[in-house]
């Protein structure tokens, strides 16, 4: 089984388009592998990407870097997942 | 095993197994208004079943409702399961189902990616695609979303194998989307498309390959509009309308640009109620509010599909 721990999903609320293009360069950097679950398209939506633990703080750096903000949607993937599995079983029985 | 349709919980998450074992007591339960057709096999050889409502008649015009294409979108083959259930309990107590039921067939295919169902199960919760294998690379699968014959390869899919979004070799290289034309090709009289996916609230209609207005647009917006309005009206669940390039992004290949450029004018996308804190893992007790408010939605646009023949 893939394990999420440490993943992050990364919420940022993109505030130009300068910072768009930021986010759309990151998207296609393969070597981190994020999943964009919203992708960076419009200053009007919110982009959420799954950061991997460890390109967390390389991910991070980058926001900081070129002053784009963000909040982290969900701290840890793998607590979210572990609790959906518990309950799946409890389902089960 | 789930031994009666009563005892299932539609509020909890299953496995394909447990899904396709409901279906087969769901139809021995309603044997006279669903049938379950098998539409060819996945790429790891499971089947593809669709539900068929009917109350008879041969190549009646159709509603065709898909969920789960990107397999971690939970929430979408649940509300799947549920809403099945729903359209089969209320035929003959609903006047306005019952009439819609009279005189036009649903196909609902609850599971219409099992690969990656599987793997979300066993292997790797966030699974989004198929698993297909993609030559050359050690990567799997195309994002079956971005695989039909519709401004196949333009902007907003990728031509990276390992991209969550890759479009894959060829329109249609996709056996499971294959499977889904086929099926809608040969019937040819469907006159609604809907897939069902689940994040960030939406309720979309084409283009998404391109950023122009479709010819119909003034009307597929009406009609998203006040279905998304019955929607809200049960939980307050905040919906935006708009087409597929305006209100989310330029996403090429798409299922509903096929269906509508294939002459089914009313396609829609829904995007479900599954996004805060809790990403693609919506807890199991928002399955059944989920599906109960998709429901005054769908139910909206099937009954403007019936009232609208074209």
């Amino acid at each position: 089984e893939k394990s999420f721990t440490g993943d992050q999903v990364v919420r940022v609320d993109v505030q130009s388009e300068e910072q768009l293009k930021l986010l759309q360069v990151l998207e296609s950097e393969e070597k981190w592998n994020l999943d964009f679950w919203l992708h960076p398209v419009s200053t009007e939506l919110p982009v959420d990407v799954l950061v991997p633990h460890t390109h967390l703080a390389a991910v991070k750096e980058y926001l900081q870097a070129h002053n784009i903000p963000f909040t982290v949607m969900i701290d840890n993937l793998q607590e979210l997942l572990d609790q959906e599995k518990a309950e799946m079983k409890e389902n089960h029985l | 095993r789930e031994h009666s349709t009563r005892s299932f919980n539609f509020g909890a998450y299953h496995r394909l197994e447990t899904i396709y074992s409901w279906m087969d007591t769901f139809v021995a339960q309603h044997s006279n208004l669903v049938t379950k057709l098998d539409i060819g096999r996945s790429y790891e050889n499971r089947p593809m079943y669709v539900l068929k409502f009917s109350t008879g008649g041969t190549k009646r015009p159709a509603i065709w409702i898909d969920l789960g294409i990107h397999s971690r979108e939970w929430v979408s083959q649940a509300t799947g399961v549920w809403t099945a259930n729903k359209i089969a309990t209320d035929y003959g107590t609903d006047a306005s189902l019952t009439s819609l039921l009279n005189t036009m067939d649903i196909y609902m295919l609850i599971v219409a990616n099992p690969d990656g169902y599987v793997v979300t199960h066993t292997n790797n919760r966030m699974w989004r695609k198929t698993r297909s294998k993609n030559s050359g690379y050690a990567c799997l699968g195309v994002d079956p979303n971005r695989n039909w014959n519709a401004g196949f390869g333009g902007p907003g899919a990728s031509s990276y194998p390992c991209s969550e979004s890759y479009h894959g070799p060829s329109a249609h290289s996709e056996i499971e989307v294959k499977n889904m034309v086929n099926l809608i090709q040969s019937h040819g009289n469907f006159k609604s498309f809907i897939s069902v996916h689940s994040y960030s609230q939406l309720l979309m209609y084409p283009y998404g390959y391109t950023c122009r207005g479709a010819p119909h647009q003034a009307e597929l917006d009406s009609v998203a509009k006040a279905a998304v309005q019955k929607l809200s009206s049960l939980y307050g669940t905040s919906y935006k309308v708009g087409s597929i390039c305006n209100i989310i992004y330029q996403a090429s290949g798409g299922s509903i640009d096929w269906s509508y450029d294939a002459g089914i004018k009313y396609s829609f996308a829904f995007e479900l109620r599954d996004t805060g804190r809790y990403g693609f893992i919506l807890p199991a007790d928002q399955i059944i509010p989920t599906a109960s408010e998709t429901w005054l939605a769908l139910k909206h646009i099937m009954e403007y599909v019936r009232d609208h023949p074209y």
